[in-house]
């Protein structure tokens, strides 16, 4: 069913968001 | 009462990998109906509705990611259910069946582990508290 989550883990975050990260 | 779903700005593109995930456009506006703590959020954004990782995802009302907790530098044990190959210098590659310490736990699905004196991003998928009699 769709509601089941992917089986794979998600991309690790863009960039855009690795920046405020740090 | 109507439920009210919590709106996030897409920070960039996004291309679907799997069926039941979908495509994002940096800017569009999607509604969460379920975060899992995986790093994968179930959303809808206009007519579609279906997976998208939450790392690509900000609050509207502000840029903080104010829903992460804090490190924890004890760490707490897991145990891998599943192998997973660094594939980036900040990750750490782990065999399936190994203990391990998670000291930063971050909604986008990549946990901080350590493991003697390695430490690096692992997906938090693959991992699973140990002494918790969950089956998998």
């Amino acid at each position: 069913s769709i509601k089941n989550p992917p089986q794979n883990p998600p991309p690790r975050p863009p960039p855009e968001m690795r920046r405020k990260r740090v | 009462g109507p439920i009210i779903l919590e709106t996030y700005r897409v920070v960039a593109d996004f291309v679907k990998t799997s069926k039941n995930e979908i495509n994002l456009h940096s800017g569009d506006l999607v509604e969460i109906v379920e975060k899992s703590q995986n790093g994968w959020w179930f959303c809808q954004c206009e007519s579609k509705h279906g997976w998208v990782p939450a790392s690509y995802l900000e609050p509207l009302d502000g840029p903080e990611e104010a829903e992460d907790v804090e490190p924890n530098y004890e760490g707490e044990l897991y145990i891998t259910i599943n192998a997973y190959k660094a594939e980036q210098e900040d990750e750490i590659s782990l065999d399936m069946g190994e203990t391990t310490e998670v000291i930063h736990k971050l909604l986008d699905g990549w946990w901080v582990a350590r493991k003697g004196e390695e430490v690096g991003y692992f997906p938090s998928m693959y991992l699973q508290k140990c002494g918790k009699k969950e089956k998998y």
